[in-house]
């Protein structure tokens, strides 16, 4: 059955969140630096799912790899800029 | 709780701090106080002294900037990013800056400045973030107290680890 357009932009802007969030906290950019040559914003879904397992791991979520509910509610809450992932 | 790569730390137990400019959002009294008192959790606990300077250099930078504001870090506009400080080291190391574009306050109707202050210094001395949802360094912000706050006994571990206790009898 057709999704609705609204659900459709609603995963859009969650994965739009999703990757600045994992940029930022969880050094997304560098796992994926064979593909950034190509396309800045290109990030390969194998990297994006790993860097959302070690986000799940860090915060005692169920370890999934999937953007399901409880991790995006981790992902919307107010926090600190300073990466979980020291640098 | 975790320390940055390196466990680095500062080399001295006699730290400075400056504020640069305040928010409108409180007095600047009130946040002459809470800065000094997310200070005072750290330095009751370690041989650490922390003394203010009004101008020059100090160790520990304090300023409330939005958006980008000069370190290639910007901040996002309310909510979602809070404030965020440099582990200790020299020049930006230690500099601690505060999201002019959340609501700040001394109570729970906005941001509580002391606790997001508390947790941003302990950055500043060199602790990470830690995985214990009750530790004062978990990520998110959750609200409490002011009057009946205690840091956790990870956040205590983490700092005397780096720093040890307290040498005052």
């Amino acid at each position: 059955s057709a999704v609705p357009l609204s659900e459709i932009e609603k995963n859009e802007e969650d994965w739009q969140l999703a990757q600045t969030y994992l940029n930022r906290f969880y050094k997304l950019k560098d796992s994926s630096a064979g593909f950034a040559s190509k396309n800045r914003n290109y990030v390969s879904k194998s990297s994006l799912s790993n860097k959302i397992k070690k986000m799940q791991e860090f915060f005692g979520l169920e370890i999934t790899g999937n953007l399901d509910s409880a991790t995006m509610g981790i992902m919307e809450k107010p926090r600190c800029g300073v990466p979980d992932v020291a640098e | 709780y975790n320390h940055f790569p390196g466990t680095i730390k500062w080399k001295k137990d006699k730290i400075t701090y400056r504020i640069l400019n305040y928010t409108p959002d409180i007095s600047s009294t009130d946040v002459d106080t809470a800065i000094w008192r997310a200070l005072k959790i750290w330095s009751d606990i370690t041989p650490l002294k922390f003394t203010r300077i009004f101008e020059g250099e100090a160790d520990i930078m304090i300023s409330f900037g939005a958006r980008e504001h000069g370190d290639n870090y910007p901040f996002d506009g309310a909510n979602g990013l809070l404030a965020h400080a440099f582990p200790p080291a020299a020049g930006i190391g230690g500099d601690t800056h505060f999201d002019e574009d959340e609501t700040w306050t001394m109570g729970s109707n906005g941001y509580n400045l002391f606790l997001v202050a508390a947790h941003e210094f302990g950055h500043a001395l060199g602790l990470a973030h830690s995985r214990d949802p009750g530790a004062l360094m978990f990520p998110t912000y959750t609200f409490a107290s002011v009057n009946e706050f205690r840091l956790s006994q990870d956040d205590v571990s983490g700092i005397q680890a780096l720093y040890g206790a307290s040498n005052e009898i």
